[in-house]
């Protein structure tokens, strides 16, 4: 069950008061929610809720290693999920053309792709840089390309493949906050201590991993 | 139809946000 104080609404607002107020230009925010899987006995962190901003300048992270056909292939593929959801959510049918579907025909950036699969996804505690920072208790902060890319979180380096650059795992009392970035974002005790005052947890500033 | 509540609600969250940015800009795209 969840808490009062974990409910969505209150989550969504600490989310978006996190990254809406912040000296930094962060792309989204996540809350992975923990729980226990009772017949494995094993925490399993899961999507709680996630507020998404955006990048300043989509245009200047645009298909970093796809062919001007891939970009079309991969657009028409995530435009068809989009109709698809809005379809699953408004309880209108998918046809192109419909009134409804205006906001499918934008382009749909590779960070509004990653979060819109990151609501798929889940990791047993220990996996993943939301369950390695569960694990440890400590907050796990990468930033650059070449790190991203040489994690081994699979989450790191499929961020690293959307175009970004800093990504931000903070533990917090029952579960883990994220954060991403297409811009470089380097280790700040300013955003450890909104998440400890948002989220109301007492991270130890010593034990931040690079 | 059978997708967990906080997916749901962040799905529609993310899906209206994104249409009112795409209806915001749209007269300056002309």
């Amino acid at each position: 069950e969840t808490m009062p104080f974990f409910n969505q609404e209150s989550l969504q607002q600490r989310l978006q008061a996190l990254i809406d107020g912040a000296r930094e230009s962060w792309a989204y925010a996540i809350f992975w929610q923990s729980s226990v899987v009772d017949f494995a006995s094993q925490t399993v962190l899961g999507w709680g809720d996630g507020y998404y901003k955006g990048e300043e300048d989509k245009n200047k992270r645009r298909g970093s290693s796809s062919s001007a056909a891939n970009f079309v292939a991969e657009q028409e593929h995530r435009k068809k999920v989009l109709r698809e959801l809005n379809s699953l959510i408004s309880g209108v049918q998918a046809s192109a053309g419909n009134g409804t579907d205006d906001a499918v025909d934008e382009e749909v950036t590779d960070t509004e792709w990653f979060f819109l699969i990151s609501m798929t996804q889940s990791f047993v505690n220990g996996n993943g840089l939301p369950g390695l920072a569960m694990y440890s208790s400590s907050p796990i902060w990468v930033t650059g390309t070449e790190k991203l890319a040489a994690s081994q979180c699979e989450r790191a380096r499929q961020a690293q493949g959307f175009g970004l650059q800093t990504i931000v795992c903070i533990p917090s009392a029952n579960g883990v906050v994220e954060l991403g970035s297409t811009e470089l974002i380097f280790q700040s005790s300013d955003l450890m201590n909104k998440v400890k005052y948002l989220f109301n947890f007492n991270i130890d500033m010593g034990s931040v991993t690079g | 139809a059978d997708l967990p509540i906080a997916r749901r609600n962040s799905l529609t969250r993310f899906l209206e946000k994104r249409k009112d940015r795409v209806t915001s800009i749209a007269p300056y795209q002309i």
